[in-house]
């Protein structure tokens, strides 16, 4: 016969218990607790026929595919084992109990009483194949556990890797630096990460990897597990896995897309690699007279830029337009954007007029350029200058009439006071 | 001007002549005063000159359209050799008092400015130490005008001349600063309720025959300072006694400049 429990307790008795029990008579009980408990079993009375090796009469106790325990007599001895005090657990939530009893019963042995109860089962504890363990952490809860991550990480479907969310790493600079999540910490399980380098049309980038990569590999099978892939524009590059590093790669091309596959298992460090970006070479620039670059290189690629200045006094001159510094761009094609540009000396022109005043020029030519200096004056004897200062401008480095008493505001010319052409007739002393 | 004698052309450039012609009253009202150039747009005069004339004693200024300024006149049948304006602002010291003539100083903006040259220059304000302390007693000062220059005509002739300039050419005198205590004692001791403020001085002769006199008012008394040589208004001519002008113990009665220069700086800026 088979009896099925599937209460989380319950009490086993012999048949006829507590009378003696039948002779010729077998019967199992099958319990079944849910998953994440397990079942113990314990006897509180215990009287069979004892045998060599419990071959009369017995209780055997199962689990799955497995034969726990069987038990016979009251004692144990060196041949059979009686339960006593101790508790039978039982691996999963499934435990069998099988009752024999043979032919003959002459001294009515009066069988067994025995008790289970579901357990929880720690899977925290216990889980040590790493197949089903948690990767990170792992909560237990009576009936069960959960799993969750680290921060910046999301538990996977499988509700027990942590993967990170990495499917829209963007570089956009020139060089940089792009590595596995968490290098040199073992990167994170069933993750597909897509790091992606997009730069203007007209770049070339370079990969150079690191002299060592640690992807879980396959003695035969090449990368199984994880890998690593490049795409650039046609080409394709990997999959990559192992402690061998790719090197050096040269794409030939502004757009990569590196991609890092791994699956739900295996702790490794993972990757790290560098990338640059050059383009076209440009022809070397020479500075203008009077004038410098910046920054002098030895070559000048692609998407390099050179500002021109010049020195005090000189202005930069590109068509009609005077600024003070004038930049130009090495272009895809290997030209640059703009000639070089000129350096003009700079020019204050005509100064201001100054109202019931002139202007001398020191210079025969009336110049108005860099480091010319002019004179103002008031039309004596009817004005004068106020304040009452020198009236001599420089033209400075910026192109402006400048004085060292007044920087670049205008003096002006003040109406004198009190003096009449024609003098008055004065105190004359007697 | 009283026991003046003529001025040559360029000998006083700040000499400003201001006339009102009041249309908006039957019969026209016209009269005229002396002002002093302070820059190229702003003249100093005597408050009573630009007050609106009006039975009572309020204090408005005449409308600005109906003042005329003209500048480096010498001769006023020859007003068109001069330079003349019209008038942006008349500021009068919101402190004139018509009963005593306290605070009789005024301020007029030119609506154009005016260049300088030999007849058009102005007059230095009181700004050094001893200039800020007035003029000092029996200092020598002179003032021109072209007022009365006869004293013997009478107050109606003048006004039936129809206000015409008394005198044609410029004149001027020399005038010596009476001590403020003679004065406010000459005035006081009258009938008649004079009062000689502090913000006035006299200047004249005890026994007369020189003096300033009607249609000079707002005219610059002015002094030479003898460290600068340059020659500063002191004064502006504001009052008399009711005796003819000249008259002996008659001294012509001045605002004093000195005490005003702040007034003047805050509305014409310090330039």
């Amino acid at each position: 016969d088979a009896v099925d429990l599937t209460d989380m307790f319950g009490e086993i008795q012999s048949p006829n218990f507590p009378d003696s029990y039948p002779s010729d008579s077998e019967v199992t009980w099958n319990i079944s607790v849910p998953d994440g408990f397990r079942i113990k079993l314990y006897f509180m009375h215990f009287d069979l026929e004892s045998s060599y090796l419990c071959e009369y009469d017995y209780v055997k106790i199962e689990a799955e595919d497995q034969v726990l325990a069987t038990f016979c007599g009251r004692e144990t001895t060196d041949t059979e084992q009686a339960p006593g005090q101790q508790a039978i657990l039982s691996p999963g939530s499934y435990m069998g109990l099988t009752f024999r009893s043979d032919f003959s019963n002459e001294e009515r042995f009066t069988g067994f009483e025995a008790h289970y109860t579901a357990v929880d089962v720690d899977e925290c504890l216990e889980k040590s194949d790493e197949e089903l363990a948690c990767d990170h952490y792992c909560h237990n809860y009576i009936g069960g556990y959960y799993c969750s991550c680290r921060f910046g990480y999301i538990l996977h479907s499988d509700n027990r890797t942590c993967k990170v969310e990495c499917s829209d790493n963007l570089f956009t600079q020139r060089s940089g630096v792009i590595t596995s999540a968490d290098f040199p910490n073992p990167y994170p399980k069933s993750s597909d990460c897509l790091y992606r380098v997009e730069l203007e049309d007209g770049f070339f980038i370079t990969l150079q990897f690191e002299d060592s990569i640690d992807i879980e590999d396959h003695p035969e099978v090449s990368c199984p597990y994880d890998y690593i892939k490049i795409k650039a524009g046609p080409l394709e590059f990997g999959p990559f896995c192992g402690e061998k590093s790719p090197g050096r790669i040269e794409t030939q091309t502004n757009s990569v897309q590196i991609l890092f596959h791994s699956d739900n298992s295996g702790e490794n460090r993972g990757w790290k690699l560098s990338y640059t970006a050059t383009g076209n070479l440009c022809p070397l620039v020479q500075p203008p007279i009077n004038g410098k670059i910046d920054p002098l290189q030895a070559r000048y690629t692609f998407k390099d830029q050179v500002v021109i200045s010049c020195n005090p006094g000189y202005k930069v001159l590109k068509g009609d337009v005077e600024s003070d510094t004038f930049q130009i761009e090495c272009l895809k094609d290997g030209t640059w954007s703009n000639k070089v540009p000129i350096c003009k000396m700079a020019d204050c022109r005509a100064p201001a007029e100054l109202e019931h005043g002139f202007i001398t020029f020191t210079s025969r030519s009336n110049l108005t350029t860099y480091r010319s200096a002019i004179r103002y004056s008031c039309q004596r004897p009817y004005y004068h200058m106020a304040p009452n200062v020198t009236g001599m401008y420089t033209c400075d480095e910026n192109g402006v009439w400048r004085s060292e008493e007044l920087g670049t505001k205008l003096p002006s010319c003040q109406p004198v006071c009190g003096r009449p052409a024609r003098p008055l007739p004065g105190i004359i002393k007697r | 001007i009283i026991g003046g004698r003529n001025a040559e052309p360029g000998s006083f450039p700040w000499q400003a002549l201001i006339v009102v012609e009041d249309t908006s009253r039957v019969p026209n009202d016209k009269w005229f005063g002396s002002g002093a150039l302070l820059s190229d747009s702003w003249v100093l005069t005597a408050a009573h000159v630009l007050r609106s004339q009006r039975r009572d004693n309020t204090v408005i200024p005449v409308s600005k359209e109906h003042v005329t300024v003209y500048l480096g006149l010498h001769d006023v049948r020859r007003k068109t050799a001069a330079v003349n304006r019209t008038v942006e602002k008349i500021v009068l010291h919101a402190g004139f008092d018509i009963q005593n003539y306290n605070h009789d100083i005024a301020l007029v903006k030119l609506k154009e400015r005016v260049a300088m040259g030999p007849h058009v220059m102005p007059v230095c304000l009181p700004q050094f130490e001893r200039e800020l302390e007035g003029p000092h007693p029996n200092t020598l000062g002179l003032v021109a005008g072209w007022g009365i220059s006869n004293p013997n005509i009478t107050v109606d002739e003048i006004i039936s001349s129809g206000m015409r300039t008394l005198s044609d050419i410029l004149q001027y005198v020399k005038l010596p600063v009476v001590p403020h205590a003679e004065c406010k004692e000459s005035y006081e001791s009258r009938s008649g309720n004079y009062s000689v403020t502090e913000n006035m001085f006299c200047a004249g002769y005890y026994e007369g025959g020189k003096d300033t006199c009607l249609g000079d008012s707002g005219g610059a008394f002015v002094i030479q300072d003898p460290g600068t040589q340059r020659w500063v208004a002191q004064g502006l001519v504001s009052w008399g006694g009711p005796e003819e002008c000249g008259s002996k113990q008659v001294y012509g009665v001045y605002t004093k400049v000195s005490n005003y220069v702040d007034w003047v700086e805050e509305h014409v800026g310090a330039s």
